[in-house]
């Protein structure tokens, strides 16, 4: 049964989406076989592996309600054992057309059911608010990654995501946890960074992956190119450190 | 009458605050009366000017529900001529307690009326959504400012911004305009910057500021200090960046 890790944090800008799509590449690229799930509107996860958004037969859009994507329907990528489940602008829309629904806040966890059982791993990419889409990949997952920028005002706001995961935990999901909580954008050179990291490991502990992402060019360029890093720049400090991050998540799960 | 404007993009950290707090600063070294309002729950740019947050007796809170400042309740800052008009958490609840409100949207335009005519500039600083606050931050202002991060998916949400900003001048602001827009965290030895700069350029023309804002740690660095950059550094490139900002801005409206 696939483990469902949805990466998630309502600040924008902090590297979820790149954390989501380089984690699923680097898990494929071990022979995981890996399904990453777009719950953004955005849909940059989906261009990231080179999807193209439009004309598409069925979306997460469609998965939310109640459609089961056939197996063909799943998008390949250039990697043989990651597939993605992409997203469409439509799913602005979904919110406000699934909110009076008694079960609004699970339809994400009933549509993966079926599906994670075909994959190892599930990877959803949240979008950057605290809506009924957040809401539906904490009540689907098994546990969530955070990434935190290594910036001045990192932690703000996790307040309110931690408050929602105890909630959505105790309402909808009792099996939540925290996979972990993933330094990214880290400049060696910077001191503000390692402040950051330092004050981040003090409060998390163990929480915090040892992985740290390095603040690194090929990591902003490999989505023009819609390809994860590692098929864009293989040997470069981004690739190594998610290649790292999918080892160490591996590990704790043996 | 001091001009009101808005620096806007739903988008989260493309630089909104770190260009509301150090335009307002370099407007006020300039010697222009400047109040920095901070529409952001988070209250970034009030702790970015070195105003503590709590305890406070007025804030943009207050404001929205239509009380008055007297000049003591606006923060001074180390700069003699910039006050702030601070943010609070209680923000997050606004939206929800005037949302059944006729003026919902102007409450914001109803409280700067009287308090922008004691300054040359009004600078605000607006939160990572497109909802109440930020119609309010549309609906009062006479144009706005558009950060946009030198990344690949920059641009996006753009339309939605532009599009909502059109709806409000039907709606509530026929003087509403795009002042400019601003790229940010520019790094010169990045193809990726250069390319997005170009496509900025080629797609807004003169609408885009000349001046470009560079990625300098000492940006990053002066929020944890309290301090807008000029204080922290004023030789840093990102201090000289906004001071000429700033220049750019006065000449347009001599
Ligand atoms: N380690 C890194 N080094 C360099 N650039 C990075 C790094 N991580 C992410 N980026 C770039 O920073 C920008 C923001 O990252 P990303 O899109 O992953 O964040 P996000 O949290 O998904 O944002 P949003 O909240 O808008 O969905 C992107 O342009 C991305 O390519
Ligand atoms: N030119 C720059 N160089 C280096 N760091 C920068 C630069 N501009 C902004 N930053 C840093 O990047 C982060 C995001 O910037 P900022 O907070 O101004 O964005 P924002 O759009 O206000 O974000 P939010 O949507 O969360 O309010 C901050 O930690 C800030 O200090
Ligand atoms: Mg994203
Ligand atoms: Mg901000």
């Amino acid at each position: 049964m696939g483990r469902i890790i949805a990466i998630t944090n309502q600040k924008g800008g902090v590297g979820k989406t790149t954390t989501a799509v380089n984690l699923a590449a680097s898990l494929a690229v071990a022979e995981k076989k890996v399904l990453l799930v777009d719950m953004d509107p955005q849909g940059n996860a989906t261009q990231s592996v080179g999807v193209e958004r439009n004309g598409l037969p069925w979306t997460v859009y469609d998965l939310l309600l109640g459609v089961e994507p056939t197996d063909d329907v799943l998008k390949p990528t250039a990697l043989d054992f990651l597939r993605c489940a992409p997203s469409t602008r439509d799913l602005v829309g979904v919110e406000v057309e699934i909110v009076s629904e008694a079960d609004r806040a699970t339809r994400l966890r009933s549509g993966l059911g079926p599906l994670a059982a075909r994959f190892d791993f599930v990877i959803v990419d949240a979008p950057p608010s605290l809506g009924l889409l957040t809401l539906n990949c904490l009540a689907a997952a098994d546990a969530i990654i955070i990434p935190l920028q290594c910036e001045y005002f990192a932690m703000e706001g996790l307040g309110a995501l931690t408050s929602t995961a105890d909630l959505v935990k105790k309402s909808y999901n009792p099996r939540l946890e925290t996979e972990g909580i993933l330094l990214t954008m880290f400049d060696p050179r910077n001191n503000l960074s390692h402040q950051v990291a330092k004050e981040v490991r003090d409060f998390f502990g163990s929480k915090v992956f040892r992985t740290i992402i390095p603040r690194n060019v090929r990591l902003g360029e490999a989505p023009s190119f819609g390809k994860p890093v590692i098929l864009y720049d293989a040997a470069c400090p981004g690739a190594h450190a998610y290649l790292a991050l999918a080892k160490e998540l591996l590990a704790r799960h043996r």
